[in-house]
C-alpha cells in the first residue's frame, strides 16, 4: 500500500468520525443529508458483501467494517435517535434515492468486468458512490449556515478522492496489470463533483468568512 | 501469471 493511498483511507475515515463525533456529541444531526448517508450505506453494503468471499487484508476487513459500521450508525441516528432525529430538516432534503439508483442499475448491467451478480453489485457500488454526495451538496446549497463540522466532513471527503487519483497515478506507473477502468472513470467523475464545493470552501477559509454556497 | 487486477481498495 502506498502512501497516497494509506493517506486517503485516513481522510476518509477522519470525515466519518467527524461526522459521527458532531452528531453524538451535540446531538444535532442539522446540515446533514440523510438521503447521502442512506445511499453510502447501500455503497459500502453491496461493495463489501466480498469480506464473505474474499480475504485480502487484516487492514482491509477492519476498514470494511469500520465503514459499514459508522454509515449504519449515522443512519440509525438520523432516523431513529430520539434527539437527533428532531433536528433532521426533511423538507430540505429532498434529493430522490430512486433518481440516483435506478441509472446506476442499469450501468452496472451494461458495463461491468463480468456479468455476474458479485461483479455488476461491484460495479453499481462504484457507480452509486460517485454521485452518493449529491442530495448532500444540494442541502449544503440551500442551507444558509453551514456549520463548521458540516463543512469539513464534505471537505474531507474531497480530499480522500482527490487522494485515490494521486494514488491510482502512482499504482499505474509502479504496478504492473494494474488497470480498472470501471474505478477510475467513477471515481474521477466523483471527484469532479467536489470541485466546485472546494473553490467556495478555499474562498471562506481566505476571507475567513462563514462557508456559504451560491444558490 | 495473473493478469487481473486485484480488488484491494476500500
Amino acid at each position: 500500500m502506498n502512501i497516497f493511498r494509506l493517506a486517503g483511507d485516513m481522510t476518509h475515515l477522519a470525515s466519518v468520525l467527524v461526522l459521527l463525533l458532531k452528531i453524538h456529541t451535540i446531538k444535532s444531526c442539522a446540515g446533514v443529508s440523510l438521503k447521502t448517508q442512506e445511499l453510502y450505506a447501500i455503497v459500502f453494503t453491496t461493495r463489501y458483501l466480498d469480506i464473505f468471499t474474499d480475504f485480502i487484508s487484516l487492514y482491509n476487513t477492519f476498514m470494511k467494517l469500520i465503514f459499514l459500521g459508522s454509515s449504519y450508525s449515522i443512519v440509525w441516528y438520523i432516523r431513529r435517535h430520539k434527539i437527533v432525529r428532531r433536528s433532521y430538516d426533511k423538507n430540505q432534503d429532498t434529493f430522490r434515492h430512486v433518481f440516483l439508483i435506478l441509472p446506476c442499475i442499469v450501468l452496472a448491467l451494461l458495463i461491468n468486468e463480468k456479468l455476474t451478480f458479485k461483479e455488476v453489485l461491484w460495479a453499481f457500488s462504484l457507480y452509486l458512490e460517485a454521485v452518493a454526495i449529491l442530495p448532500q451538496l444540494v442541502l449544503l446549497q440551500r442551507t444558509k449556515n453551514i456549520d463548521n463540522l458540516t463543512g469539513q466532513y464534505v471537505f474531507l471527503l474531497g480530499v480522500y478522492r482527490a487522494l485515490y487519483i494521486v494514488n491510482w497515478i502512482y499504482r499505474y506507473f509502479t504496478e504492473t496489470h494494474f488497470v480498472h477502468w470501471i474505478t477510475w472513470i467513477s471515481g474521477l467523475v466523483q471527484t469532479l463533483l467536489y470541485a466546485d464545493f472546494f473553490y467556495y470552501y478555499f474562498q471562506s477559509w481566505k476571507t475567513n468568512q462563514k462557508l456559504q454556497l451560491p444558490a | 501469471k495473473d493478469s487481473k487486477p486485484a480488488k484491494d481498495e476500500l
